[in-house]
Order: C-alpha cells, then structure tokens, then sequence
C-alpha cells in the first residue's frame, strides 16, 4: 500500500506541478489536460481506503488551486466560453466529474447561472460512478466544494439561486446516494474479509455524516421544515437501508449534529424509526443518548427548557415501550437501561412527578412478568441494571417514605435472589440512616420492614 | 520546345472566405477553402512565364468532383467534370491572369478523406504542351449542409441477455449534428453480472465496393466512458456526450453508387472479468449551418 | 446551443437501492 501510494502521489506532484506552470502562463486547457491526468490517479482500484483517502486529500489540495484560478479569470472577466461543456470532454469519468464539480462551483461562485440547476445537475451526473469508495469520495468532493454555495434563503425570497428547500433536496438526495454506495460496500470481497471490510467501513462513515452536518448548517432551516422535509427523508435511508452499522451511526449522528429544540419537535418519528432498526444495533444506547441530551437541554441555564406542550415523558414512556415490544431479542438489561434513563428523565425534568417515576417502576414490573421471570441472579446483568435503577429514587429523594409511595418500587424487590434483595435493603436503610429518616405510624413502620425482610427474618 | 510556367490560382474573396480542415491520406490535417452546394466558385489563373515565351496547345481550367477508391487507384470516378477554355492554342509572350467561373455549380456531396476511399473537390489548370502538359490542381472542401429534421424520434430500446442482464437505453434523438449532444440514460432493469464500467463508444464504419466485394473498415472514433463500477437494479445511469470534441463527419449514404459512411453508438459493458456486453445503434450525423 | 438536460429517470426503488448485488 504505501509503495502503490508513493506512486500515485509521485504522478499527483508531477502532473500538478505542470498544471500550475500551465495555469500560470494562461494555457488553460493544458493545465486542464495536467489536471485529469492528475485525477485519473483516483481511478485506482489497487489503494485501501486508507489510502484512497490520502491521494484523495493531496489531490483535493491541488484542485483547490484550480478553483482558486478559474475563480479568479472569472472576476477579472476572462470567462472561458463554455468551460462547463468543455471539461466534459474528457474519456474518463472519474477525472470529469471532478472537474465538473469545480468547474460548475467556479459557475456557482460566479453568479452568472442558475445555482440550483447546476447543484441538481452535479448531484445527477455522480451517478455515473457505482464503485462504492470512488463514489463516495466523489461525492463527499461534492459536498466539500458546495459548502459555501447552497442557498439558504426562505421560500418567498425565491430568487435565481434557489431556496434552503433546494439545499435540501440537493443534500438529501447525495445523502441517499452515498449511504446506499457506504452499505453496499458490505457486499464487496471475500466474506473471509467481512470484519475487515466492516473496520474499512467504519473509517469512512464520516463521509456519509458529513451530509447530516450540511443539513444542519443550513441557517434558515427552520423546525417544521426539519420535521417535514429533513427528518423523514434522513430516517427513510437510515431504516431502509437495513445495515447496522449504518443506522447505529446515523441515529447516533441525527443526535448529535441537530439542535435539541428540533429533536424536541421529532420525538415520535424519530423513536418509531429505533424500534425498526437492525436486530444488531444497539438501540439502547440511541436512545439513552437522546435522553440524556434532553435532560441536559432542559436543565441550561440559558435555555428555554422544554416547551409546555411537549409532554417529554409521556412520548418517550410510549415510545421506549413500543421498541421493547418490537424488538424481542432486546438483552433484558438493554430493557432495563432504557428504564434507567428513562426515570432519570423523570426526576430531571419533572421533578415532581413522583408518577412518572413509579410508572417506570410499574412498566419494568410489567415488563419482568412478561418475560417470566422469577429470580435474577446477583451476578446477572439484568440484576445490576434493576439495582441501579431501585437506588436512583433512593438516592434522588433520601426519604424512605417517599421511595414506599411508589407503589413499584417494593413489587421490584421481587425480582430479586436473596443475595441482591439483602444488599438493597442494606442500602435503603443505609439512606434512611444517613438522613436521620423519622418514620411516624405504623403502618409505615410495617411497609418497611417488609421492604427489607430479608434483614429482619 | 516552350519554357516552364508556374501555374497559380487564386479564388475570389479568399480573404473572407472560411476555411476548413480535412485529414489528408497520410493523416495529416490540412486547410483548405471552403465551398457549398450551389455556390460559384470564381477566381483567377496566374500564369508566371519562366522564360521569355511558352508555347502552348491550349489553357483550360476544369473544376472537378471525384471519387478515389485507393484498392482501383487507376479509376477515378468522376460526377462532376465542368470545363473552362481559358486560353486557344498560342503562345504566351509574358505572364498572364485569367478569369474564370464556374456558375452555381452543383456540389451534391461532402468531401471526405477515409480509409479506403477519397471524395474531393479540385481545380485543375492544364497548359497543354505538345511534349508533356503542365496542370495544377487546387483542392477545395465542400460541406453539405442539412436543416433540422422534421422527425427525430428518439432511440428506447430493452435489450438483455435472459437471467444475466436487462437493460433499457435510451438516447433523446436518432439524428444529430455534429456538434449536437447525446442525451441518455442507461436503466438498469436485471444485473446478475459483476461490472466494472460501461462506456459508450462512436463507430464509424465506411463501406466501400459492393455485392460480393463489399468491404467493410471500422474505426472506433470514441470511447467515452459513462459509468464506473457495479449498479444494482433500478438504477439510472446519465449520458452526456458532447461530439463536437470528436473528428466527426455527417453521414453518408450510398455515395454516387460508390460508398457510405455509417455511425453506430456502441453501448459497451465490461465485467470484472473482461467480458463485453454490448449493443449497437446506428445514429445519423448530419451538418448544421453555422450561425 | 444545443439541449443538454438529463433525461427524466425512474426513481430506484429503497428495496433496490440497498437490496445486496444479485
């Protein structure tokens, strides 16, 4: 790899060193020629993407200076006639499409023609190239060189350069092409060279991502165009693609790259979009990200918190079950993780509504009875997920009277094996303890000794 | 014996007049006037004495049309043959200009310079000589010159091989001039083969002799690739081919009886193991006027 | 100048577009 790489980079230093000269002394269609030859070095087969990546950035560099140079004749007002046609001359697509890219943002730069008509015209002609790493190289060039040149305008401004809902449509659809290029990398080589194939692939996953970062850098995106046009048309590719470590990445990414006040709007769709995804993808941890990004979001100092009309635990309470019973081969840990964040939620944002807490209680013991189980051991993972979900109302409260009014929390005892039940009981009195707890009537007294029966028979 | 002329000719408004380029038969590219059907073609004959007098049998300057079949080079056939008496038998004394003009005179096919056949235009000046004559010739070009069809229905087509691959190609329009663009796009209905790319090349095909004597030379004029790598079903593929970059000719057909010259496009698609799939259309190319 | 617009297309289909190569 690293001699096939020096190769390519010795031609790339070579042929773009001429076409500077060339530029230089204004015999552009000889630089031109330089150029392609400089970009057929990208045609290879023989590089890893690794080092498909390293040709692809010196070779990026360079065109760079190209752009630089035609933008510049193009202010001066040395307009190449037809330059846009020209470049399309070349035999081999791989070179013309990328300096049909940089031609055609030279053009955008320009402002002498159509801007979405040019965007939606290169968006196109990427068709042409199906090898999956060439392509989505190709098109992340795409991306890199238009990130400056999307219209981003409202509907209503409408001008020659189009809207925001251009960008979008442009940015979706390359989107589209490069996840379905990124999966189906999955089917190339030997299925001996599957985890390396799956490493390679994980490499490249910022290329696709990039798309989603795009979108979000379009200021004048506003939320119903998100949840109108945005959203469906990202989780449409990221359910149907059916590959998972393709919608382990792109949910995790919707998260991170869109604003809260957007994932506020979206709830709905986008937890209905975890509950199809692959067997393999860890949902949990999607969805856990997601909440504990709204509890954050809720508690900022310079936020708005969350908005009245959204009822932030009502959806994920619903939704998060809906996944559970989608997915049946969830881990019951994963179940109760989901749990887990779920009363943290609670206690975060509605602090209090001890309902919403023993609700999660109550659909965990619903959950435990549906599954039948009886006993789980202390050693399990599902026993050390219920112990951190029993002590988070122990530790959010430190009032053992307070913790019995969850009509859950007892019945969660249950579960336990007689190891586990004794170390709970150790800890709520232990809390009871520290905060010198005044317990008044016997009937109090009764509920909880039962609670730590194991203490006391 | 009469002494050595040089014979010199000079077309009217040769200063304004276009000029184009035509491959030679040893494949260089040469410039020359330009001239369309129906036009004059007007001038004046320079005859520059070398020494004191020449005596001469008679001048006369014939615009000619032929066709040349390199394999029957002894045969010219001419459809064209027009004749100008410039001079009657004398003798010339000093250098003399003469006019001439051929009126309107009917051009009714492209030059063209090709493999195995040439069709060309010339002037020939003849001072005729007792002993051996002295001629001139002066090639011009003549382009033939076509307005937009009525009818230009484009090429759609499904084409396959059963169980392997289904396609449906389609190119925007049958006729094309040459510095049209094709416009298409490849659907790709069934693929149960590994591609590595597709490309479209343009085959001329010249076609000289006939019957049993036909003969048939190729040339790949272009290879334009259009797609790189594997699609999978559903997928559309664009095509984009400017061919004014290429070293075109309109078509030709059934030449004065004598040969044609054909354009296919060849859709190619070659597998990972240098199998080619492909399939062929002819397209007729045909001259626009400039503006 | 000539008429260089892409052709309209069929849209591929998401089973199509990310079913594995046949």
């Amino acid at each position: 790899q690293e001699k096939l790489l020096d190769e390519a980079m010795q031609v790339v230093k070579v042929q773009s060193f001429q076409m500077k000269r060339c530029l230089d002394k204004a015999k552009l269609m000889d630089g031109l020629k330089h150029a392609s030859n400089m970009l057929s070095e990208l045609r290879t087969s023989m590089l890893s993407p690794k080092s498909y990546y390293e040709l692809y950035m010196a070779i990026c560099d360079e065109l760079r200076y190209l752009e630089q140079y035609l933008a510049d004749e193009f202010q001066k007002g040395h307009k190449v006639a037809d330059l846009y046609e020209l470049v399309q001359y070349a035999g081999n697509i791989i070179p013309r499409l990328y300096l049909l890219v940089t031609v055609g943002v030279v053009y955008i730069k320009a402002n002498d023609h159509n801007r979405k008509d040019i965007l939606k015209d290169l968006v196109e002609m990427c068709r042409g190239v199906q090898h999956p790493l060439r392509g989505l190289f190709l098109r992340n060039y795409l991306l890199q060189c238009t990130r400056n040149s999307l219209p981003d305008c409202q509907e209503g401004e409408e001008t020659q350069t189009g809207t925001v809902k251009d960008s979008i449509d442009f940015i979706l659809l390359n989107f589209a092409e490069m996840n379905k290029l990124w999966v189906r990398m999955q089917h190339q080589g030997h299925s001996r060279d599957r985890e390396k194939r799956e490493k390679e692939r994980l490499e490249l996953r910022i290329l696709v991502g990039t798309n989603l970062v795009r979108l979000s850098q379009l200021d004048t995106m506003v939320v119903d165009m998100y949840k109108k046009n945005v959203l469906p048309g990202v989780l449409e590719q990221t359910v149907s693609c059916r590959d998972y470590i393709a919608q382990e990445y792109l949910m995790e990414c919707i998260i991170q790259v869109f604003p809260d006040e957007f994932h506020l709007q979206t709830l709905n769709s986008f937890l209905k979009a975890c509950a199809d995804l692959h067997k393999l993808v860890n949902v949990k941890n999607i969805i856990i990200a997601l909440i504990d990004r709204l509890a954050l979001f809720a508690h900022r100092d310079d936020g708005s918190g969350i908005p009245s009309d959204i009822k932030l635990f009502d959806i994920f309470s619903q939704q998060v079950s809906s996944v559970i019973q989608a997915r049946e081969d969830m881990p019951t840990e994963d179940i109760v993780s989901l749990q887990v964040s779920l009363i943290n939620l609670a206690l975060k944002c509605y602090p209090d509504r001890v309902d919403y807490v023993d609700k999660v209680l109550e659909t965990t013991v619903e959950i435990f009875n549906r599954l039948n189980l009886e006993r789980l051991e202390s050693s399990s993972a599902v026993c050390k997920e219920l112990s951190r979900l029993l002590k988070i109302p122990v530790d959010n409260y430190n009032n053992l009277l307070t913790v019995l009014q969850l009509k859950h929390f007892a019945p969660l005892f249950e579960f336990f094996d007689y190891e586990s039940r004794k170390i709970m009981a150790a800890y709520v009195i232990n809390n009871a303890l520290e905060n010198s707890l005044y317990i008044p009537t016997q009937e109090q007294t009764d509920a909880v000794l039962t609670l730590v029966a194991p203490l006391v028979q | 014996f009469g002494s050595n002329a040089e014979i010199d000719i000079a077309l009217d408004g040769q200063a304004s007049r276009k000029q184009a380029e035509i491959k030679t038969e040893d494949g260089k590219k040469e410039k020359l006037y330009l001239y369309y059907d129906g036009e004059s073609v007007t001038g004046k004959v320079n005859i520059t004495l070398k020494g004191k007098k020449m005596e001469h049998q008679g001048i006369k300057i014939e615009f000619i049309g032929q066709i040349e079949l390199y394999y029957d080079r002894g045969n010219h056939h001419e459809f064209t043959s027009l004749v100008k008496e410039l001079a009657r038998p004398g003798e010339l004394t000093q250098s003399t200009t003469y006019d001439f003009d051929f009126v309107q005179v009917e051009k009714p096919y492209e030059s063209y310079t090709g493999a195995n056949v040439r069709l060309r235009y010339f002037l020939r000046v003849t001072i005729a000589k007792r002993l051996t004559d002295v001629t001139r010739e002066m090639d011009i070009i003549v382009h033939t010159l076509s307005q937009y069809p009525e009818m230009n229905n484009s090429i759609k087509m499904e084409v396959g091989i059963e169980d392997c691959l289904h396609i449906e190609f389609e190119y925007n329009k049958s006729k094309y001039h040459l510095k049209d663009v094709i416009v298409g796009k490849i659907y790709f209905l069934l693929v149960r083969i590994k591609i590595k790319h597709m490309e479209l090349a343009i085959i001329k095909r010249e076609t000289t002799g006939s019957g049993p004597n036909t003969f048939n030379e190729n040339e790949t004029i272009a290879k334009y690739e259009i797609m790189d790598g594997a699609p999978v079903r559903g997928e559309s593929i664009p095509i984009r081919l400017f061919l004014a970059g290429y070293d075109l000719t309109p078509t030709m057909r059934d030449i004065n009886k004598k040969f044609s010259v054909r354009y296919y496009l060849n859709l190619v698609l070659v597998d990972e193991e240098e199998r080619r799939y492909f399939k062929q259309q002819e397209i007729t190319l045909w001259r626009k006027p400039d503006k | 100048s000539a008429d260089t617009r892409r052709l309209n297309t069929k849209k591929q289909t998401l089973d199509d577009a990310y079913a594995a190569p046949a």
